[in-house]
């Protein structure tokens, strides 16, 4: 463990956390794309199906638990909720996801480290989770506008993507055979795609402007 | 020791 991966998990906890208490809270979901939920729903359930076979720490249960549960309970709130789903809104949050996790599943089948279930599995998770931000930045697109939570919420979870990123760098000099091109990639496309909103936001904050 | 593989990353 190094100051990088554990910021960037503590980042990406407050991320789902700053979600779910802000849809918990004011009993909206307005701004979210629920399928951007989804898929990270997906992602962490394909990802953490070892959780009960290979035990790594108490830290990586305990946050991988964190991370399903979060997530879980964000889809069940926009989708089950009747005060949030009311919120939710269902005629712009419209990107075809189901594509996505089909695309990311056949490529998986494709490349790949080992020809395993659950590495094949393991491998679908990193391809989703490099594009399931897509709804979630459309959505935002077509709002045309952002309420300050949501953008923290994708702001944190840049933050947390750089950091992974900074993470593997310093493990790349720091251990030997630490090389993982499929992580690194798909982990680094994941990050420029938030390059983008990066950008609008660190605007918007500079003028002190609504993010729009 | 864990295989270099190891899934240790969240």
């Amino acid at each position: 463990m190094n100051i990088f991966r554990l910021a960037g998990d503590m980042t990406h906890m407050f991320s789902v956390l700053v979600l779910l208490l802000k849809i918990h809270t004011i009993k909206s979901c307005a701004g979210v794309s629920v399928k951007t939920q989804e898929l990270y729903a997906i992602v962490f359930a394909t990802r953490y199906l070892d959780i009960f076979t290979s035990f790594v720490s108490i830290y990586n249960t305990f946050m991988k638990l964190v991370f399903l549960g979060s997530s879980f309970s964000i889809v069940w709130y926009m989708r089950y909720h009747k005060a949030v789903h009311r919120t939710y809104d269902r005629e712009q949050d419209t990107f075809r996801h189901w594509f996505l996790v089909l695309s990311c599943l056949l490529l998986a089948l494709l490349i790949h480290e080992k020809f395993t279930f659950l590495e094949v599995l393991w491998t679908f998770s990193l391809y989703l989770e490099a594009v399931a931000i897509l709804p979630q930045l459309v959505l935002l697109q077509r709002t045309r506008n952002i309420d300050n939570l949501t953008g923290q919420y994708i702001f944190l979870l840049g933050g947390y993507r750089g950091l992974y990123i900074l993470n593997w760098i310093y493990r790349y000099f720091t251990e030997p055979h630490f090389v993982h091109w499929i992580t690194w990639i798909t982990g680094l496309v994941q990050t420029l795609l938030y390059a983008d909103f990066f950008y609008y936001y660190f605007l918007s904050w500079k003028n002190n402007k609504k993010l729009n | 020791s864990k295989d270099p593989s190891a899934k240790d990353e969240l």
